[in-house]
Formats: structure tokens, sequence, C-alpha cells
């Protein structure tokens, strides 16, 4: 495992962490997209299920142990929390499951490696990463008066996507057979979609202004 | 080997 790859994962635990405390400590899920952690959830279930069958190294499970669990614990709090589904912005959470699962489900189909079940849905599951945050961006967009924490969650996820691109260049120079153009495509596209994003964070960064995006 | 490296990140 090299730096960029242990940082990205550190980046990507880190953003799990911040969103957590912002659930459990303000106790307000304001401005955060349930459907996009539901989707995140559905990527460890189909990407993880290989946890007892494939084992790399006590590393690898228990980070997949955790990120599962975590992963229930939010979708959990969001729904069912007596006080945090409150503060749930249900009306401007809008985006269809659908119009990201469904072409996921069609791509991992027809592209999948090897035709088992566990190899189809480990494709269905980088292709769903992809695009699972688009309803946070969404929602985000319509959210006036971003909250520091729900921005650094975002800026985080984005952060881990990054690392993991230099990881894999590290990697293609460094291993041999290397190539994982589905990974990489799919991972690419990800990290464009945080873009706009990004840019407008280190804007409301640099100018010491509250985070918010442009409808 | 090929289905270990592709598996191998999380």
């Amino acid at each position: 495992m090299n730096v960029f790859r242990l940082a990205g994962d550190m980046m990507h635990l880190l953003s799990i962490v911040v969103l957590l405390l912002k659930i459990t400590g303000i106790k307000s899920c304001r401005g955060i997209s349930l459907k996009t952690q539901e989707l995140y959830l559905l990527v460890f279930i189909t990407r993880y299920l290989d946890i007892f069958t494939n084992f790399v190294s006590l590393y690898n499970t228990v980070m997949k142990l955790v990120f599962l669990g975590t992963s229930s614990a939010i979708v959990y709090y969001m729904r069912y929390d007596r006080i945090i589904k409150l503060t749930y912005d249900k009306e401007q959470d809008t985006f269809k499951y659908l119009l990201l699962v469904a072409p996921s489900a069609v791509l991992a189909l027809a592209t999948s490696h090897v035709y088992t079940v566990l190899e189809v849905l480990w494709t269905f599951s980088i292709y769903l990463e992809a695009v699972a945050i688009m309803p946070q961006l969404v929602l985000l967009q319509r959210t006036q008066n971003i909250d520091n924490l729900t921005g650094n969650y975002v800026f985080l996820l984005g952060s881990y996507r990054g690392l993991y691109i230099l990881n894999w260049i590290y990697r293609f120079f460094t291993e041999k057979h290397y190539r994982q153009w589905l990974v990489w495509t799919c991972g690419v596209v990800q990290t464009i979609i945080y873009c706009d994003f990004f840019y407008y964070y280190f804007l409301s960064w640099q100018n010491n202004e509250k985070l918010a995006l442009p409808a | 080997e090929l289905y270990r490296q592709q598996h191998d990140e999380l």
C-alpha cells in the first residue's frame, strides 16, 4: 500500500467521522442528502460481499467493516432518530435513485469482467460510487447557509477521490500488469463531478466567506 | 492474481 492510498482512505474515514460528528453532535442532518448516504451504503454492501471469501489484509477487513457500520449508522440516524430525522430536508432531496442505480446496473451487466454474482455486484458498486454524490451536490446547491461541517464533509470526500487517482498513477508505474480501465474511468469521472464544488470551496476559503454554490 | 490486484482497494 502506498502513501496516496493510505492518505485517501484516511480522508474517506475522516469525512465519515465529520459527518457523524455533525449528525450526533449538533443533532442535525441539515444539508445532508439521505439519498447519497443510502447509495453509499448500497455501494459498500455490494462491493464488500467478498469480505469473508477474499482476505487481503487485516487493514482492509477492518476498514470494510468500519465503512459498512458507519454508513449504516448514518442512514439509521437520518431515517429513524426521533430528533435528527426532523432536520432532514426531505422536500429538497428529490434526486431519483433510479436515475443512478439503473444505468449502473445495466453497465455492470454489460461490462463485468467475469459473470459471477460477486463480480457483477462489485462492478455495479464501482459505477454507482462514481455518481452517488450527485444527490448531495444538488442538495448543496439548494441549501442556503451551508454549514462548515457539511462543506468540509464534501471536501474530504472529494480529496479521497483525488488521492486515489494519485494512488493509481503510482501503482501503474510500480506494479506489473496494473491495468484497471474500469476503475480508473469511473474514478476520474467521479473526481470531475467534484470540480465545480472544489472551485467554490476554495473561493469561499480564500475570501473567508461562507460556502455557497450558485444554483 | 488479477482478481486479488483488482480487489485489494476499498
